[in-house]
């Protein structure tokens, strides 16, 4: 499984509809403080099903819709979609075995979430079975978030276990 | 179940020795199941004996991590300085990465702790993990956050994100040559 | 004292939004006293009024922090980036210190996560607070831990810390010609 | 009241006996990762009084006693010095007026601490005395440890009173 795409559309401070393509080896996100570095990684948690709006930074889950600013007003749904290739032989569509799916969520604001697999609504519960045993699951170590690389370090015994667990 | 615990546990111990060692040129690290304290009763005489507890088990223990920095002879983790406890962290994580690859792998200013020569450390790391993986069909892809120059200049491939109107984002291409004057690509990149 | 702590507080949010407007060249801050939620009841006859509750004692009330970087509007704090956070912190501890200054002040590597044009700010914030002291009689020592090239020319005096002898660590004059390769007096510090 | 010199010995991972002058102005302290800059920050919040051996980042104040390294063994015991000049009329020694102060603590492995006011033994209700309504108290916003810098943000609103009753 690789990611091939990642498209915003709404989501935090990237209001326009945005496309990163990814490539293989290392891939290096820059920009000044404030410019929305972070908000890349937290679309990709949310795309792959994160639940808790505290984890994207905020109080309530259509926190992550763009709020606005000086010239713009704020806006009624964000939309992500992730593209990943070389998936094997995971999913079948329609009958027949695609190498590439596309994970859509979406949010509007009276806080409804829905989910698309290659365009065709489905439950979470269909999004996290694509990830299952690939690591990418909580995202326990796939994803390290800004200021947690001491997290583990700092949390309790009991807590460290959830990283080997996730890779068990 | 049990025995796949023992056997992941096994092995994110084995690479998490070495990979620490590499990350710090030496050293010593490990990764201990919790053990019970041992149990102190009085006898009715007055005698004072200390038995072993049962031991945990081994799905309930919590996780201890030893790390000692080459020369060094820390008592608990949390003496560890900033950049220590970032690479110390970094070495865990690759070590359950090795053991089980996810897909892709992000990491938000990992960096930013680190002094020059832990920032090369650790591009290497990066780096060799990729060639690892490539052809293997794991997970080789990085993408990594970073304000060092250093990273941006060892990546395969640069985004960069500004604000031209405030408060909204867009992407703008980078080229490598303008990393080497950073200062300057992160201030063009400025609104 | 109630009136004691209620002139700190209008100094500190003065300083505040001035110091948070310098730090980010605009925007807006403020301080406020948390006030309780207000409180609805449902009369007998089924009718909701929402009515203020009693004002919180001054003694007793939160702190809430509003921080609203140029052209932006996030809904609460938690929604700035680090570096934001950061420079938002580094405003609040500022205004407190502007209210009443201590004859010192020590930051630990306060900088990490600042990009390269806001190390520049923070650091000419520092030597304005510097300039104001002196002849004041006001403390005006800063002492601040760093890995920023910028901070380091920026300083009136270097400190270097190492370790010849792995664990043990000890104090090496570093002269300012040697800070323009940065990369090099750290590397010549490393053991 | 200023800064004027830092004198340790056993503390940490400064073993020898080691003088820091202080100057006016921005004073920078560099050097490579885990070489001791955050031990001198430490050192001082030592010194002033600072009873947590967690702020410390120890779990037992014996903490700080140098406990040995690959080429030495543990020492027995940890000193610490602060000479700070220009404190106005606060400390009357001996019934003379003094411009100078030497502030020591030290610590022994069985845990007593000692506290010293130009070279005198006294209490430590002494040292917090000296440093009354001066802003170095509790050290809430005249000292900033690594990585605590986002801390006022995140604790909770009424912890964050504790950073102006300290200036009030
Ligand atoms: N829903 C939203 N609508 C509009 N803007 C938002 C929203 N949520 C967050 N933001 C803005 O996004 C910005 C933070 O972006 P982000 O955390 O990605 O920055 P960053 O590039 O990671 O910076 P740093 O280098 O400081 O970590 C904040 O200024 C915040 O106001
Ligand atoms: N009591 C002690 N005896 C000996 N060494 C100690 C003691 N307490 C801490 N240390 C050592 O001090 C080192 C940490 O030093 P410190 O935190 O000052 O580093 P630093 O220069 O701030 O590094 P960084 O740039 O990574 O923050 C650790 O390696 C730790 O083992
Ligand atoms: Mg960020
Ligand atoms: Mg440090």
């Amino acid at each position: 499984m690789r990611l091939k795409r990642l498209e915003t559309f709404g989501f935090k401070s990237f209001a326009d509809r945005m496309t990163f393509d990814f490539e293989d080896g290392i891939t290096a996100v820059i920009g000044p403080n404030g410019c929305g570095k972070s908000n890349i990684v937290d679309a990709i948690k949310w795309v792959i099903g994160e639940q808790s709006a505290k984890a994207l930074r905020g109080e309530d889950m259509t926190d992550v819709i763009f709020n606005g600013c000086a010239t713009r007003r704020g806006m009624a749904l964000a939309e992500v979609s992730l593209v990943l290739d070389q998936i094997g032989d995971r999913i079948k569509l329609d009958g027949n075995l695609s190498d590439e799916v596309a994970i859509t969520r979406r949010l509007t604001r009276d806080g409804t979430s829905s989910y698309f697999l290659n365009g065709k609504i489905c439950r979470l519960k269909d999004i996290k079975e694509l990830f299952m045993d690939t690591g990418v699951g909580t995202a326990a170590y796939s994803v390290i978030e800004q200021g947690r690389v001491g997290f583990i370090l700092e949390s309790n015994t009991k807590d460290r276990r959830i990283i080997l667990e996730e890779a068990a | 179940s049990r025995a796949l615990f023992q056997t992941t546990f096994r092995e994110v111990r084995k690479n998490f020795q070495e990979l620490f060692r590499k990350l710090f040129g030496g050293g010593r690290a490990d990764l201990v199941l919790e053990q019970p304290e041992a149990i102190t009763e009085t006898t009715p005489e007055g005698e004072v004996i200390t038995r072993k507890a049962e031991p945990l088990d081994i799905l309930e223990a919590g996780l201890e991590i030893v790390a000692q920095p080459p020369g060094k002879n820390p008592k608990i983790i949390t003496q560890l300085s900033g950049g220590e406890k970032a690479l110390t962290a970094i070495a865990l994580l690759f070590a359950v990465y090795q053991t089980k690859p996810s897909p892709f792998c992000i990491l938000d200013e990992v960096d930013a702790p680190l002094d020059e020569a832990n920032v090369d450390v650790y591009c290497s790391m990066l780096r060799e993990f990729v060639r690892g993986a490539a052809g293997s069909g794991l997970g080789s892809q990085f993408i990594v956050v970073t304000h060092k120059k250093r990273t941006m200049q060892r990546a395969d491939a640069i985004y960069g994100v500004t604000q031209n109107e405030p408060g909204v984002s867009t992407k703008i291409s980078v080229k490598f040559e303008e990393v080497g004057k950073l200062g300057d690509s992160e201030r063009e990149l400025a609104p």
